[in-house]
């Protein structure tokens, strides 16, 4: 179903966005 | 840029995660900035400390001047916490304009408004806690969020 995997796709990137933001440096949001 | 009117909802919905004990539904009741005031001294208790908050509720007037001002010292602390702890300044053209958000309720300027609050949670100390409970919300109010956060990011490079 191409409607779930965007669906899947979009949590990913959401996912992988704040854990990144999760992993950076306290104090610089750069 | 993303537009800033369409901010400010899924940016209201991120601020009521916080559970503030002023009204929070709607640009309304935010315009007099006590709510906004109650999430920035969750955000950092000890920045915008009690004493700093006792000041913004000092007068609860619905008064529209009032709230102007209080949205003034509001903005004044969350650029210079931006600034001095953070280390992220923020230029002039990205500051919201407080009359209107007093006046008015715009939508647009309480959108930057409430961007620079979240750039304060997603880089103070306990960034943890706020950018997990980011996580929480439904994926199309995160979608907004993490624009907003990204022109954050990439804009007022110092």
């Amino acid at each position: 179903d191409p409607n779930m995997k965007a669906g899947a796709t979009s949590e990913g990137v959401l996912a992988n966005f704040f854990n990144s933001l999760l992993s950076k440096k306290t104090g610089s949001p750069g | 840029s993303v537009d800033k009117a369409e901010l400010c909802g899924p940016l209201l919905t991120w601020l009521q995660t916080f559970q503030v004990p002023t009204p929070c539904a709607s640009p309304q009741d935010l315009s007099s900035g006590l709510a906004i005031a109650h999430v920035l001294h969750q955000i950092d208790p000890a920045w915008f400390n009690e004493a700093w908050l006792r000041d913004i509720l000092e007068d609860p007037d619905p008064n529209w001047r009032l709230k102007i001002s209080n949205l003034k010292s509001i903005l004044e602390s969350v650029v210079e916490y931006s600034q001095d702890v953070l280390g992220h300044p923020v230029s002039e053209q990205h500051l919201p304009n407080v009359n209107l958000i007093g006046e008015f309720s715009d939508p647009a300027e309480l959108g930057r408004l409430l961007q620079l609050v979240l750039g304060c949670a997603i880089s103070c100390e306990k960034k943890q806690e706020h950018i997990q409970r980011i996580m929480t919300l439904e994926e199309s109010v995160q979608h907004v969020v993490m624009e907003a956060i990204q022109e954050l990011m990439t804009r007022d490079t110092p």
